[in-house]
């Protein structure tokens, strides 16, 4: 069919990309999605845990407080919120005792606002 | 399996022309990485 | 190179609950360009990185770096 692999192109993969018990390499995955609220979508079997290379969203997390460069797609909204809560994550990391941004916040409250 | 292959070879084409441009390599397993990416998203 | 329009009808097609649901040709052409679009991005984030730290392979932990920025942008 045409959405398949030509046998030429069959070739090439295998060749090329297929990742092959000889290369001692695992199958890299994603992270399961777990929920804590709501029953979890995806059940992985023991095996496939073995046997893939889960990647990691959050192994470089202290790299995450400045935007990496892009091309062809600039970052999002969403993602300049991660980038500017993850740098005020590390700005409050090495706080002790009163939290900064209670302090800075906290004068501006007015209870009838929130009774 | 075969749709994840035609993704992989998919993927492995354009990540060349990246190479390419980039006068860089890709090994198999960030090719790899970036299929299953692609064929989740 | 890119994705092929048949391919993309058969990946959305795994998902949809009711097997009538079809894909029109124009659709199949968007997302395929998207997907290219986003194969694109991803090697060529994942490159920069290698070459900021002066390597000449981009390996797993290239893409791992620039991957939660990535998958936020789309």
């Amino acid at each position: 069919e045409k959405w398949s692999l030509s046998p030429e192109e069959f070739e090439i993969w295998d060749r090329l990309y297929r990742i092959k018990e000889s290369d001692g390499i695992k199958t890299p995955t994603l992270p399961q999605v777990w929920f804590e609220t709501i029953e979890n979508l995806e059940e992985r079997s023991k095996h496939e845990e073995e046997t893939a290379h889960e990647l990691s969203l959050s192994k470089w997390r202290i790299w995450q407080n400045q935007s990496f460069p892009t091309f062809m797609v600039d970052h999002s909204d969403r993602c300049y919120h991660f980038t500017s809560v993850m740098e005020m994550i590390e700005l409050m990391r090495h706080e002790q005792g009163d939290c900064s941004y209670q302090l800075e916040i906290q004068p501006h409250l007015c209870l009838e606002d929130v009774h | 399996q075969r749709l994840k292959a035609a993704v992989h070879y998919t993927a492995g084409c354009l990540c060349r022309e990246v190479a390419e441009d980039k006068k860089m390599e890709f090994s198999k397993q960030t090719i790899a990485a970036l299929s299953e990416i692609t064929f989740r998203q | 190179a890119g994705f092929r329009k048949e391919t993309v009808d058969r990946l959305l097609r795994l998902y949809f609950r009711d097997r009538r649901t079809r894909v029109n040709g124009d659709a199949q052409a968007l997302m395929a360009e998207m997907l290219n679009v986003f194969v694109r991005e991803a090697a060529a984030r994942a490159a920069r990185q290698a070459q900021a730290e002066d390597l000449e392979q981009v390996d797993i932990e290239h893409l791992e770096k620039v991957l939660p920025q990535l998958l936020l942008d789309f």
